[in-house]
């Protein structure tokens, strides 16, 4: 798979630009979080193109924001969970 | 601090030919 580039992206509708990230970004995501994987990939693709290109190129930032996701979802499904016990 | 992060995002999901191709 070529990488995807600015100009690739550049060239696409914005609607498109995010699945073209989304598919490079899923199974990256999917290697670390296999079954938050699509609710993952969904909340990060609310982030800039440009953010996004770098994390694609840099997996370090790529975990970090993961993680943030992950810790993000937690306590929102905990705010689930103790929204029903009530 | 705070994360910009939305966990009511919509959820990704790949492309079914992709899917295919990993069987």
């Amino acid at each position: 798979q070529e990488p995807l580039t600015v100009s690739m992206l550049a060239s696409a509708p914005l609607q498109e630009q995010k699945h073209m990230l989304g598919e490079r970004l899923f199974p990256l995501i999917e290697a670390i979080h296999p079954t938050l994987a699509a609710k993952i990939t969904g909340m990060l693709l609310e982030i800039d193109a440009s953010e996004l290109l770098h994390m694609l190129e840099s997996p370090e930032s790529l975990g970090s924001k993961v993680d943030e996701a992950v810790a993000v979802l937690q306590a929102h499904y905990a705010e689930e969970a103790a929204q029903k016990a009530k | 601090k705070k994360s910009t992060l939305n966990p009511n995002a919509k959820e990704f999901n790949p492309a079914k030919s992709l899917l295919a191709v990993n069987k």
